[in-house]
């Protein structure tokens, strides 16, 4: 249900400009942008994507998903009217003027703090202007992805940058997407730079006498004497590799330069080949096989592959010797668009460690984990320490749906050891003692109630 | 939110707007919104979403995807489409000058 019209809200005291009249100077879109939704989401897969402000169910007529999906990458250029103050004064505002940000200055996992007003232009005393933070997940040329939350009302809104300081990346195309009528948990962007560059060059096409009005338009921060801001990002966000096995395919992390791990349910068969796949250098392939693959009754669905040779330039990252309960984490992994764009990155806290006799066993975040992303990498946001492998989100059997923002990881502490040994040693016996979990381990990730001694009879 | 947020918070506070769309003399079709950024305070210059424009294309959402349809020009919509643009109080706008009577935002059509 909608937020249904009601009493006027009370100001939370901020009072707001009365409405200005406007008028549309344009519409327009980037052509890059459109190129690459067709691209991502229209492929094989095109019926699994939505992007309605709507969710899956609601009745909405088919001309109404058709023209939403139709405007997905339009925008509009609009001229503020003067108010009858400024008309008289013969001035109009003035203000600090909008940085932007050139495309790609923006690295994936760097923060983002998306502004916007859910719901359009209800109750604007309450909504106007709502932050949200995320970091860049992904990126195809002007097509971003962001896991701040976005509502509907917000297309269109304003995503900024910590890095440059405040600067304008993108603008909100879709805030919510549906990927085989699940809620992904992503807002759908549309970088900003390009849109500006196409903003000028249809004005000085459509208003030859519009000049002044494209050079009010916001120009990119370094341009255009500098060389482009560039920011290398965190080293973590290309620690994750893609991995083969036949049909399936899922993420991994390389725990030493010819070893990846994985989890079983992606690679599960030892003595297979597994081809891996990292973002650097750019589609890079290197074969390997299964050495080893936890039993189906092992809690812990872990497999390690040993490739041919080394992967060059992927970081190998710090295994953490604890954990955090609350502290800021990321998961690296290919989740949502596998091969057709590099991994993803979602942000959120390591929202519980669970023990079994105080070793830590399980981990829980709150990233938005999406299926591709399993044998991926649990980073802390901060040090870049690896704190274990992704192996599963939760779906409710009952209802069907899934839940990314809760998922399920296995602690580096509890492979740590074993894959130390196996790298020293070639021995896999340290790896072989996955397979006899305690039995509580099994209760945790079997997601049952801890087991009670039963009561004795008095018999 | 820390210090590193300030600069882009500050950007977001001054530059986030709401635009509605309606159209003239037909209330009881209720109004189309969406979020904007201000681009420019003088001249006013904004940018928003698009699809608020849909309904009012003269030549229907199939504009929208004709081949090597890269831009539209204004008139492309109806005239009897109608623009506001909504934003918050700024430094550079003292509240004293506000027009406080201008026109009521309607809800968006649930």
């Amino acid at each position: 249900a909608g937020p249904e019209p009601g009493p006027p809200a009370l100001p939370r005291g901020r009072p707001l400009q009365a409405p200005r009249p406007a008028r549309l100077l344009l519409l327009l879109s980037c052509p890059a942008f459109r190129a690459h939704v067709a691209r991502l989401f229209r492929g094989e897969a095109a019926e699994q994507w939505r992007f309605e402000s709507w969710a899956p169910g609601d009745e909405v007529s088919e001309d109404e998903e058709e023209d939403q999906l139709r405007a997905l990458g339009w925008f509009a250029l609009l001229r503020v009217l003067p108010g009858e103050a400024e008309a008289r004064e013969g001035a109009e505002e003035r203000g600090a003027p909008v940085a932007v940000a050139p495309l790609g200055a923006v690295p994936k996992g760097a923060p983002l703090l998306a502004c916007g007003s859910p719901f359009g232009a209800f109750c604007p005393d309450i909504f106007l202007n709502t932050l949200s933070r995320g970091v860049l997940s992904n990126a195809a040329g002007p097509l971003l992805l962001t896991d701040a939350r976005c509502l509907p009302g917000t297309e269109g809104g304003g995503v900024f940058a910590a890095r440059p300081p405040g600067a304008l990346v993108a603008l909100v195309a879709a805030p919510l997407c549906w990927k085989a009528r699940e809620w992904v948990g992503l807002t759908l962007l549309c970088a900003v730079a390009p849109l500006l560059r196409a903003a000028r060059a249809a004005l000085g096409h459509l208003h030859p006498d519009s000049a002044d009005l494209a050079a009010r338009l916001p120009q990119e921060v370094g341009a255009p004497r500098d060389l482009p801001f560039q920011d290398p990002g965190p080293p973590w966000a290309t620690a994750a590799v893609l991995v083969e096995c036949g049909t399936v395919w899922g993420s991994g992390v390389a725990v030493a330069p010819h070893l990846v791990v994985t989890c079983r349910h992606v690679a599960p068969r030892e003595g297979a080949r597994v081809l891996v796949r990292s973002s650097i250098p750019k589609s890079a392939a290197i074969w390997g096989r299964v050495v080893f693959a936890t039993q189906a009754v092992s809690p812990y669905d872990i497999a390690v592959v040993r490739l041919q040779e080394d992967l060059a330039g992927v970081p190998v990252p710090v295994p953490v010797d604890r954990f955090q309960e609350g502290e800021a984490v990321s998961v690296v992994g290919f989740g949502v668009f596998g091969q057709a764009c590099g991994p993803s990155v979602t942000s959120g806290i390591l929202s519980a460690v669970v023990h079994v006799d105080d070793t830590p066993v399980m981990l829980q975040s709150t990233c938005a984990v999406h299926g591709g992303s399993s044998g991926g990498p649990l980073f802390s946001t901060c040090s870049g320490a690896l704190l274990g492998i992704v192996a599963s989100n939760t779906r409710d059997n009952n209802t069907g749906a899934t839940y990314p923002h809760l998922n399920f990881s296995i602690p580096i502490t509890v492979l740590r050891p074993a894959l130390q040994r196996y790298c020293r040693t070639g021995d896999l016996g340290g790896l072989r003692k996955l397979d006899h979990a305690a039995q509580p381990v099994q209760v945790v990730w079997r997601l049952q109630r801890p087991l009670v001694e039963p009561p004795r009879s008095k018999l | 939110m820390g210090r590193p947020w300030g600069p882009a918070m500050k950007a977001a506070e001054q530059t986030g707007c709401v635009v509605s769309a309606s159209r003239a003399g037909r209330p009881e079709e209720g109004s189309w919104s969406c979020s904007g950024v201000i681009l420019s305070r003088s001249p006013g210059l904004v940018l928003c979403h698009g699809g608020i424009f849909t309904p009012f294309l003269r030549a229907g959402s199939g504009a929208l995807t004709a081949p090597g349809a890269a831009f539209l020009p204004g008139d492309s919509c109806g005239d009897d489409l109608r623009l506001h643009v909504q934003w918050g109080p700024t430094a550079v706008s003292p509240a004293g000058r506000a027009e406080r009577n201008g026109v009521g935002l309607c809800t968006p059509q649930c």
